[in-house]
């Protein structure tokens, strides 16, 4: 699980307009810092409640925090497309994850997120708490995810030219600068019927997470041009487009024994007793044609 | 050996058709062979449904059933089966037959709620039995 993705970060941050896209491209898999070893005394719930007395301990420990709405719909979305109803993973390319945790913005730490709309530049002051990261859950990918509430109905399809900026306030000391990341995309999309967008901010948080930092604290400046990229295009806050707080996804990669890992399976399937034939072997011809193979093997 | 044989034949009394199923229930496999069973639960009956929002239903099936004594090709078991099996009927029998166990199983995508809020979406190995076996 230490090398590097394919993909590595070879890739632009894309957009992504989830959830119908399934998330495809790879990124370098991050070793969690040694300080991740507190998240890993937090078995995933469900291990905790098996290895528990039955469910009893688990009622009196309900979730604290119910999540949000929003959030719990992007999810069960994003379950319906990686299992099947009965809860089978599915298996389809690109898909090497075997865990997606989704982080809302933290409000009881008193930080909140500070939300102000200026002459069309939207910003919100953003903290995020991964603490439930387990030191064996190894970054895949991680994005911001922005849902659009349209309080105003809009043109069916349009196309936003926006540039993200993200500061990372570091609390500890003020000495060290704070590391920024700006990105600029285009995405164009028919409001109606995307409700959510997906900004990769893998190569920022990836220096962060690297770094044991379990609390995220940044600051987002998010401004829209609306209108065709080719004609001249006019700053303009979208008509009455209200930007939610931003949700953090990371899709992550498991190496713990209970998580199950594709490559097993598929190395599973290789302890099949299906011989490989080594290819100076008389039945494999090497004109690749089977039919003459097969007779030349049937001959021998 | 053809004369081993009639006197084998004269030996051996002309068996009715009673004795006959009786002689052949010896080869007969056990009635409740060991196999998989279904077992289907909704987290909803464990009071789980409040932290665990999919799947609804969960069938990690069971195994279940007597081993029979040649368990050898049948359920892929180890020769070591056979010699406990062998060890309960001839020499101790406080030392347990070969059990019906699983022997292969298939992953479960869980979607949670954790403590904090967070949602998390897990693949969890092992979650499913899929084939039984006699060890």
């Amino acid at each position: 699980p230490h090398s590097r993705g394919r993909g590595g970060s070879d890739k632009a941050p894309g957009v992504f307009a989830a959830p119908e896209d399934a998330p495809s491209e790879l990124n370098p898999v991050l070793q969690l810092p040694k300080g991740g070893r507190r998240g890993y005394a937090l078995l995933p719930p469900l291990l905790k409640v098996l290895s528990d007395q039955g469910p009893r301990s688990w009622d009196s420990k309900a979730p604290r925090l119910q999540p949000d709405s929003r959030a719990l719909r992007y999810m069960k979305r994003l379950y319906k497309m990686s299992a099947t109803k009965e809860g089978i993973p599915k298996t389809h390319k690109g898909h090497l994850y075997n865990t997606v945790r989704l982080f809302t913005p933290c409000l009881e730490c008193g930080h909140g997120h500070r939300d102000l709309v200026k002459g069309g530049v939207h910003s919100v002051d953003l903290l995020f708490n991964l603490d439930r990261v387990t030191a064996l859950e190894h970054l895949l990918k991680s994005v911001l995810l922005y849902s659009f509430d349209t309080s105003v109905p809009i043109s069916s399809s349009m196309t936003f030219i926006c540039h993200l900026s993200i500061k990372e306030h570091d609390f500890a000391s003020q000495v060290c600068p704070s590391i920024s990341h700006s990105l600029a995309f285009s995405l164009h999309f028919e409001v109606s019927k995307r409700k959510w967008v997906e900004i990769d901010v893998t190569s920022f948080l990836q220096p962060l997470i690297a770094t044991n930092r379990r609390n995220i604290h940044m600051a987002v400046n998010f401004t829209c041009l609306m209108g065709d990229p080719q004609q001249s295009t006019k700053l303009e806050n979208p008509v009455n487009v209200t930007l939610v707080p931003p949700s953090l996804l990371l899709y992550l990669n498991d190496t713990s024994e209970q998580a199950h890992h594709r490559w097993n399976s598929l190395g599973h399937r290789s302890k099949s007793p299906v011989r490989v034939r080594p290819m100076n072997s008389p039945l494999v011809d090497h004109t690749g044609d089977k039919r003459k193979g097969n007779s030349q093997g049937k001959r021998a | 050996s053809r004369q081993r044989r009639n006197e084998n034949v004269k030996a051996a009394p002309p068996t009715s058709p009673y004795n006959l199923s009786e002689y052949f229930k010896q080869f007969v496999f056990p009635q409740n062979e060991c196999e998989l069973h279904n077992f289907r639960l909704s987290f909803s009956q464990l009071k789980w449904d409040k932290w665990i929002i999919a799947p609804h239903r969960y069938s990690p099936q069971y195994c279940q059933g007597d081993c029979p004594r040649a368990v050898g090709h049948r359920y892929g078991s180890p020769v070591h089966t056979m010699v406990q099996n062998l060890i309960y009927e001839k020499l101790d029998p406080s030392v347990p037959k070969p059990s019906c166990v699983p022997a292969e199983y298939s992953p479960l995508s869980v979607l949670t709620i954790e403590p904090d809020g967070s949602i998390v979406y897990k693949e969890y190995e092992d979650m499913i039995a899929t084939k039984c076996t006699c060890r």
